[in-house]
């Protein structure tokens, strides 16, 4: 059966995306038949794949507003391997939409139904907020992976994420498990990084991936390109990381 | 009459609270009256401040959803000059509440009412959405400052976010101007930095601020002291950058 693993923080910037877009690239590089779905209304994990939202005519927001299938919706990306249910500006309103339907939280989770046969894993981005679509993202998985920047800001947020977590455990998806914990942008040339570093190892211990990823202009480059990390410059540091990032989740996953 | 100023954009990280608190200061250490509204349930901007919210009795959650005044809700900061009204957990869930109140965009304009007597300024820091608690602070605000980070997705989620600012020109706010377009992140070192910042200026021309907030460790250090850039390290380019936005925001508003 696949492993459902939706990337979230409410905390905006720290790497949501990125992880998302490369860690799925770096498994269907391996050959493994993975799902992205975009969740954020900004389309950010759709562009970095280099795929426009104005070219689909179905989205996210028609699965989750008006019963459309994950079958019509999804597409084909430059890696045989990843497919990709792309995101639609029309998301913005989704979460006001969402309020007033019946089992709100659960939509995602039912729409994924048949699709659990198709993929060895499937990843979810979030946009940076604990609304319902991140809610909707966190009822549909098995496990969520928490990307966290070295900054002083990016560790605030974490007690209201964990909290929010404990209650969808509680009330929506109880076998919901912290995938890992994955540090990003680390710099070690700054204290502030290694100083955050030290302090998500100590809260969160075996949790945290060994592999952290570094601050690497490639990273952040590659989306202008519409590639993956692993399609602009797998000899980077970017891409080394997040291809051992992959075989680190491969390991804990059997 | 005082000047209210929202710090809006619904990508994350790309230094709204930063702005937010440093920009404050700024004013605040020129003797200016100034107020931060911190609408983020992240309470980033009161932290950065020094300030825990679990400190107070009241927040902007209480102003938003059951009538309190900003009277009962403001309190000191570190400078004489600037008063905070401070954020709360509790501000997570403050959007699904205020879906069904009626005028449910107004309440925070409303409630400033009295309050622009007392500041010459007055600045509302956001979350990363483009929600019912930044559509409440960009209702409110005679004008809208942008943070722009030098990055690629920082530049593909602006046309949604003139979109919104258009819709609320047009529906609830008619006198809501953009204020200025702040280049944030930036690292003369890279290309990339370069490339957005050519584009950012030719997008949005005059709008654009002369100075370009640098990427400066001390920034991201000084909220880990409780402190603004301006009482943490005066002599750091971060700070310098800061002050000089002060100046040209002061110059722009007579
Ligand atoms: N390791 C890295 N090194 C350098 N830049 C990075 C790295 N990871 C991400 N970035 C860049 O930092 C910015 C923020 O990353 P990203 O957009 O993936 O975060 P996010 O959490 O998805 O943001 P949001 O909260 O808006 O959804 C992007 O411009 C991205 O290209
Ligand atoms: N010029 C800068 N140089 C270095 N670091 C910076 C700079 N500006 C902001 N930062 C750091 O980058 C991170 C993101 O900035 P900040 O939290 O202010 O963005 P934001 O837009 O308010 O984020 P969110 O979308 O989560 O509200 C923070 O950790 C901050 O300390
Ligand atoms: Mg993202
Ligand atoms: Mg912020």
């Amino acid at each position: 059966d696949t492993k459902i693993i939706t990337i979230a923080n409410q905390k905006g910037g720290v790497g949501k995306t990125t992880t998302a877009v490369n860690l799925a690239a770096g498994l269907a590089a391996c050959e493994i038949p993975t799902l992205l779905i975009d969740l954020d209304p900004q389309s950010n994990a759709t562009s970095g794949l280099g795929l426009e939202t104005s070219a689909f005519q179905r989205s996210v927001y028609d699965i989750l507003t008006n019963n459309t299938t994950f079958d019509e919706t999804i597409v084909n990306t430059q890696l045989d391997c990843l497919d990709l249910a792309p995101s639609s500006h029309q998301l913005v309103g989704a979460e006001v939409e969402l309020v007033g339907m019946l089992a709100r939280e659960h939509i995602l989770r039912k729409a994924l139904g048949e699709m659990t046969k198709r993929y060895d894993f499937i990843f979810i981005d979030c946009p940076p907020s604990l609304g319902l679509l991140t809610v909707n993202g966190l009822t549909a998985a098995d496990s969520v992976l928490i990307p966290i920047q070295c900054e002083y800001y990016a560790l605030e947020g974490l007690s209201q994420l964990l909290n929010t977590i404990r209650l969808i455990q509680r009330q929506l998806n109880k076998n919901l498990e912290i995938e890992g914990v994955l540090i990003t942008m680390y710099d070690s040339r700054l204290n502030l990084s290694k100083q955050v570093a030290e302090e998500v190892r100590a809260y969160f211990g075996e949790k945290v991936y060994k592999t952290a990823i570094q601050r690497n202009v490639r990273l952040s480059e590659s989306p202008s390109y519409g590639k993956p990390i692993i399609l602009y410059d797998a000899s980077s540091i970017g891409s080394q990381n997040y291809m051992a990032l992959a075989s680190e989740v491969l390991e804990h996953n059997g």
